[in-house]
Parts: structure tokens; sequence; C-alpha cells
């Protein structure tokens, strides 16, 4: 039930938006802060010839150029995440103890054709 | 079913063996330490984002996980007839919620001192120090023989009223190890005393109902303790070069 926002109509590999609000699932009788994650996620197409926007290494490149030659034989290259940022939590554990958490790589910031 | 696995396995990724349930409501759970708070502020800045996660900066060490371990220790003798101004106090952290993967970096235990300040007059006139000892105990007490050969005495000091709390703060990560191994966590004693050579008597201490003349009696402090326990889990914080 997150709040889906709009997707835009392109196809094209990006980082689409997806805030889930820990309330939705039940989650903020014990998570003090912060009230929501940014599950963003990357999401679309990277095809032949590959854009400058969408950071392709040079092995994307090439495979995206045989992938045209070859669609059966050879997948696109895939759109991942290129620039992750941590996030922290704060919540209650099951002895009543204050935890302050800390992630790595949980935010997407950044999507590109790998 | 279908849901709690798939959230048994997010909350897995988290780090955590189940949702937890904590006791009571919100507003009746303990309160969260000012300095989690701004550690947890300071985290969501922007510049945080390019600062590692892994590190925490405010004790110089390496961790991803900050518990405010709180105190489960029983109070082992109040005001005694011997020692009316005497206070013995077991002080026990459960550092099992800590798991096996866990790598402990910083254990350090904050003790904090209140004096009910019954006047300031009262306390600036009549300055009676409070001597206070912290023990480590080594082994169960066998009844009927004296607890204090089962202590290893690890602080004194003595603490004058304030008007401001007093913080005691000590170093104990290698002790806080010893205490993983399931049998080994005999916690602490804390004793708060007259300082030597006082008349324990005289020294009464101030207790709601007691008439007694305010320049001479003094208050006890109200005493709080939290160890504060810093892990790394190793599987969250891979210790690669940053891109």
């Amino acid at each position: 039930s997150a709040v889906h926002l709009p997707v835009t109509p392109s196809n094209i590999c990006k980082a689409r938006r997806l805030y889930i609000d820990f309330k939705d699932v039940g989650w903020q009788d014990w998570i003090i802060a912060p009230p929501g994650y940014m599950a963003n996620y990357c999401h679309g197409e990277c095809p032949f010839p590959l854009s400058e926007s969408l950071n392709g290494t040079n092995h994307a490149i090439l495979q995206t150029l045989v992938h045209s030659l070859d669609p059966q034989g050879t997948p696109q290259p895939c759109c991942v995440p290129i620039r992750l940022s941590p996030i922290s939590m704060l919540y209650y554990d099951n002895n009543d103890n204050v935890v302050l958490r800390h992630y790595q790589d949980m935010v997407v910031d950044e999507c590109g054709c790998r | 079913e279908d849901r709690n696995t798939r959230e048994r396995l997010f909350l897995g990724s988290l780090g955590l063996s189940e949702r937890p349930q904590p006791a009571g409501s919100r507003h009746t759970r303990r309160p969260v330490p000012s300095e989690l708070w701004r550690m947890f502020r300071r985290s969501e800045s922007i510049q945080a984002r390019d600062s590692d996660p892994c590190t925490v900066s405010e004790y110089g060490v390496r961790g991803n996980i900050i518990r405010y371990v709180q105190d489960q220790g029983r109070l082992v003798s109040g005001w005694s007839s011997s020692c009316q101004a005497c206070l013995v106090k077991q002080l026990f952290f459960n550092v099992s919620v800590l798991q096996p993967v866990e790598l402990l970096s910083l254990a350090q235990l904050e003790i904090r001192l209140h004096w009910k300040p019954l006047r300031p007059a009262g306390l600036l006139r009549g300055p009676r120090a409070v001597s206070m000892s912290l023990s480590k105990v080594i082994r169960a007490t066998l009844r009927g023989a004296d607890p204090r050969a089962s202590r290893r005495l690890l602080l004194s000091q003595s603490l004058r009223p304030q008007l401001e709390p007093a913080a005691v703060a000590m170093d104990l990560t290698p002790l806080a190890e010893s205490w993983r191994k399931p049998g080994h966590n005999y916690g602490l004693v804390v004793e708060l005393s007259p300082p030597p050579g006082a008349d324990p008597e005289e020294l009464t201490p101030f207790l709601p109902g007691n008439a007694f003349p305010l320049e001479e009696a003094w208050t006890l402090p109200l005493m709080e303790a939290s160890l504060v326990v810093v892990s790394l889990n190793p599987h969250q914080c891979r210790s690669r070069q940053r891109r």
C-alpha cells in the first residue's frame, strides 16, 4: 500500500521513487525514527545506442551493440544502482534498549546500465 | 504466513531475528538518550551521506550499531542500620542482545548521580562528599560467604553533591566481551557511602518524612546507569574501499 509515485512513461533505465511508511507495515510501535524508508529501485531498458545519461560502462555499450545484432543470444545490459547512500534507524529492541543502527548502501540515488 | 515469512526475511537482512515487541506503549517506554538523538540527526544530515556509516565518530571506533543497554540490576541493600548513609546496588547489563556475528568495539559504562537540591544553601553549606566504589563480580557469592570476596575493585572516587548531575564514565570493553560467554556475566556492584572517617550516623540522608534540620541533612543521590555498547556487523559493513 506504499504510495507509488507516478512512474514516468519512459521505459529508459532510471531510479524510480518508492516511499514506504513504516505505519503501512505496522512497524511504528518499535521504530522510533525515521517514520519511513526511501525504497527507491532501478527499472528500465538499456537500449542501443547507449546514451551518456545511462551511465554505461564500455562493456555495457558493447553489449547493447551485440544485443541489437543478436537479440536472442545476448541480453541487454542490466539497469542497476550505481550510487547508494546509507540510512540510520533508531528503534527499541526486545529488552527495551534503545538502539541506533547504521546501514550502508540502503537508498538508491542513481541507476546505470551495467 | 507468507507475509510473516517475508517480514522475517526482511528483518533478517536488517540483522534482526524477529520483529521487536518492546513492552508498554511508546509513551511509557524509557526516553531516547539525547546523545543517540544527536547521533541519529547527524547521520541524517547531507554531509553524513559521504561519511562512513560503519565508524562511530563520537567514540572513534568502528561500528554500525550503538545500543544503550539499560541496567537490570537490583538494590542489594539500602540504608542499613550499620550505615545509614550507604547504598549497595548491583548493575547488570544483558549483553546477550548482541548477535554472535557482531564484533564488540566499545562498552562504556555511564553512571549519572543526581542530587535532589534540598535548598541551594543546604547543599552549599553542608558539602557532604559521597564515596563511590565500583567493583566487578567475578563469581557467584555462596550463601553465607562474604560477598566482598567475589568482587574486584574497578574504581573508587569521591563525589561532592552539586546542583548538576555528576557523570562517571568507564571503558569496560574487555569485561563486557567476557560477559558475552554464557554463564559469565555476574555484573557489577556499585557502593555509595560516606567518605572515610565521616560518622555514618551524622550523615543521615534526607529521606522524605524525616524531620532533619535541612542544613545538616543531605540528599541521597539518585543513580542511573547504562552501558553504551558499540558493535560492528561485518555482514553489513564490508571493509571495501569506497569507490
